[in-house]
């Protein structure tokens, strides 16, 4: 058994 | 006022092992995200900014037989809280998430050749639902475009 961890980078757009 | 949006970004998920689970090490497992958003202002400098996200996790580990990678095939809900910085074009981001196990891929590598496994909703292997939180920072570089950094958890155990 484990925990998922998760570092992201990334962009995003507002219409 | 209701604003539209979508995100894309890379994934560098590893996990976190029990006690008692720690003979063997493992690494990250590269991937990717993708999926819309919305930002709901609240007040000045609040906003509700709930996300609808595709997500690959997972983990590597070099075994004396070869590399294992597991690749976990999520949907991501972050509900998020994102509080402007002074006035400037950075905020903070934080809140709860819940994620939906889809399908999970173990691959085997050993050198000479490859086998994968594939699980679809596999219930009695994996957990399909998990609560967890995430925090992060969000940069605004204009009216529509940011650049964004996370950490995510699960709180509850795959």
């Amino acid at each position: 058994e484990f925990k998922n961890q998760v570092f992201s980078v990334g962009f995003g757009y507002k219409f | 006022p209701i604003r539209f949006g979508i995100k894309a970004g890379v994934n560098l998920p590893n996990i976190i092992k029990d006690d008692g689970n720690n003979n063997f090490d493992t690494k990250l497992n590269p991937g990717f995200n993708a999926g819309i958003t919305l930002d709901i202002g609240l007040i000045k400098g609040l906003a509700f900014t709930p996300e609808l996200l595709y997500a690959t996790k997972g983990y590597k580990a070099e075994t004396s037989f070869g590399e294992f990678t597991q690749t976990t095939h999520f949907i991501d809900i972050p509900i998020l809280a994102t509080i402007n910085l002074g006035g400037s074009g950075l905020n903070l981001v934080v809140g709860p998430q819940v994620s939906f196990l889809t399908s999970t891929k173990n691959k085997f590598d050993n050198g000479f050749g490859t086998v994968e496994q594939q699980f679809d909703e596999d219930s009695d292997k994996f957990k399909k639902s998990l609560l967890g939180g995430l925090i992060g920072f969000r940069y605004d570089i204009n009216d529509k475009v940011d650049l964004h950094g996370r950490y995510a958890l699960d709180f509850q155990k795959n």
